[in-house]
């Protein structure tokens, strides 16, 4: 299957998402 | 929106490890699971409440692991294996441990080994007074190839100086030394 990937930008993106 | 509803899984489940060195205890009392996650909102809640590496006392570890590692040369999954290691001096805890803690997690939950992931099984972060030291486990030394890539892409995002070298060394070469007698299959 596909491999479920997050660059860092992502990451810290949803580190401040509610 | 569907960020604010919806979970964001993440490929493997992991679990953080604390080990405190308590020496009236066996060695292997004084390593707790914290908790396991296998979300990305779950892996913030965990690092948002718990207390940065640079905070805590002498002789502690943070480990995070793929559920079903322990964080342990011992361990079926890592005996094989190996580890890249980041020796800091005393100087650099307060700027830099922090930081580098979190961005070798964060290359661990994104799967930021690309098709070398499978290749990963945890980190450590460990305190010490003589010098803090930071560790990405690998599952089989002798994958020469994974090894070095992932070792380049570890250095790579942690921003580690060019000329700074990190080495790895196999756990099998560890077992029972002295730290300082390892030689390194590897070194970016």
């Amino acid at each position: 299957g596909t491999r479920i990937v997050y660059d860092r930008s992502r990451l810290m993106q949803l580190r401040n998402s509610p | 929106d569907p960020d604010s509803v919806i979970k964001h899984p993440l490929q493997n489940s992991w679990a953080m490890w604390f080990f405190k060195n308590d020496k009236t205890r066996d060695w292997k009392d004084n390593l707790r699971v914290i908790t396991t996650f296998d979300t990305v909102e779950d892996f913030w809640g965990l690092y948002n409440h718990t207390l940065p590496a640079s905070k805590l006392q002498s002789g502690c570890d943070y480990s995070v692991f793929k559920a079903g590692i322990q964080p342990m040369w011992e361990d079926a999954q890592n005996k094989k294996g190996g580890r890249w290691l980041i020796n800091l001096n005393k100087s650099q805890r307060q700027p830099h441990l922090d930081d580098l803690w979190l961005e070798t997690l964060l290359c661990l939950i994104g799967e930021g080994f690309d098709e070398y992931s499978d290749d990963i099984c945890g980190a450590t972060v460990n305190i010490r007074t003589k010098g803090d030291k930071l560790g990405l486990w690998t599952r089989d030394a002798s994958r020469n190839d994974a090894t070095r890539k992932i070792g380049i892409k570890l250095k790579e995002s942690l921003n580690v100086p060019p000329k700074i070298v990190i080495g790895f060394q196999a756990h099998s070469d560890t077992a029972g030394k002295a730290g300082s007698t390892v030689k390194n299959r590897f070194t970016v």
